[in-house]
């Protein structure tokens, strides 16, 4: 950093004073981290998390795939965890995912998604779950079934569930509707979805401006 | 590479932290603290243009002053103060709708600088 006196060293022009300087740097590395992140401004949070979710959620946050190859289409990796917005009807459980559209910037491809979800079950006790996944129509009117799977669940605790294409597709149109659907007498509560640390969460491995990318010359 | 330090003219990494609670974004930067936003300064004359670091032996710099200084004419266009050597800079953050975020930005962080 030059002497305030004298001129800049790369470029000869006459050196900031050391503040402007600060000023200067500390709003470029803001643009430089915005720009790469594809974000016009910094996020205002709208559904603060809290400390045990977080906590709970990154637990099962894994580093990129083994032997993947970001910079083989430049596209950029990135791993999302959406927290369901949870709602009951007619004893199904309704989960929605809002995984935002801030990427869409040279087109958001979703290359895996599975479901988090807690059930605290009676002991031995074996429970089946229909998972539905809901899209919106084609003109955006009403959820229609794009599919479903069936799930044994016969333990308490955490478990997962990977999303196939259709749910994908969804993700990457910015909105995932889930319904969870019991079988067989177990009550309804037995899905936790209150609770900090218990909340359903899906976690979506997503690239950005993948093979498509237009190539700067 | 070197550090830029004190008066130091010649090529070199200067060292810049920014702290993500200093700028008022540790609130939805959850992980790093803060990005090192290094960046090279200082001057590349000619015997030592090319260099991948400054560091290059003493030979190399004589052969070079010599070839530059019988050289007619000065070699085509200066010699800049360059990054040689960049890390990606990991995050985790919450995007406008408090989904959580983890990615890597490449080339973000600048480890070494060297002359072209």
């Amino acid at each position: 950093i030059p002497r305030a006196d004298s001129q800049c060293l790369a470029c000869g022009e006459p050196a900031l004073d050391l503040k402007s300087q600060r000023k200067l740097l500390l709003d470029l590395a803001k643009r430089s981290i915005l720009d790469k992140l594809h974000l016009s401004h910094r996020p205002t949070l709208s559904r603060p998390v809290s400390r045990a979710a977080l906590r709970t959620a990154l637990q099962r946050l894994h580093g990129p795939p083994k032997g993947a190859h970001p910079e083989a289409d430049n596209g950029q990796e990135y791993e999302i965890i959406s927290f369901a917005e949870t709602g009951l009807s007619n004893n199904q459980t309704r989960l929605d995912f809002r995984v935002s559209s801030d990427r869409t910037v040279g087109g958001m491809e979703v290359q895996q998604a599975s479901l988090m979800f807690f059930v605290q079950l009676p002991p031995n006790t074996t429970w089946t779950l229909k998972v539905r996944v809901l899209v919106l129509g084609p003109r955006d009117a009403n959820l229609t079934l794009a599919t479903q799977h069936l799930l044994e669940v016969d333990a308490s605790g955490w478990h997962q569930l990977f999303l196939g294409p259709e749910a994908q597709a969804a993700c990457s149109q910015g909105h995932l509707t889930l319904e969870l659907v019991p079988e067989g007498q177990v009550a309804q509560s037995s899905v936790i979805l209150g609770g900090a640390a218990h909340r359903p969460f899906v976690v979506a491995r997503v690239r950005v401006g993948g093979k498509h990318r237009v190539r700067r010359h | 590479g070197i550090d830029c330090q004190g008066g130091s003219r010649m090529c070199c990494r200067q060292e810049f932290f920014v702290d993500f609670r200093e700028i008022g974004w540790h609130d939805w930067i959850i992980q790093p603290e803060g990005y090192a936003m290094n960046f090279c300064t200082g001057q590349c004359p000619l015997h030592v243009a090319g260099m991948p670091g400054i560091a290059a032996s003493f030979h190399t710099a004589v052969l070079n002053l010599l070839k530059a200084n019988t050289a007619t004419g000065t070699a085509g266009g200066g010699s800049c103060c360059v990054p040689t050597a960049r890390r990606p800079l990991s995050l985790l953050y919450y995007d406008r709708d408090s989904n959580i975020v983890k990615t890597d930005i490449p080339d973000m962080v600048v480890e070494a600088c060297g002359c072209s």
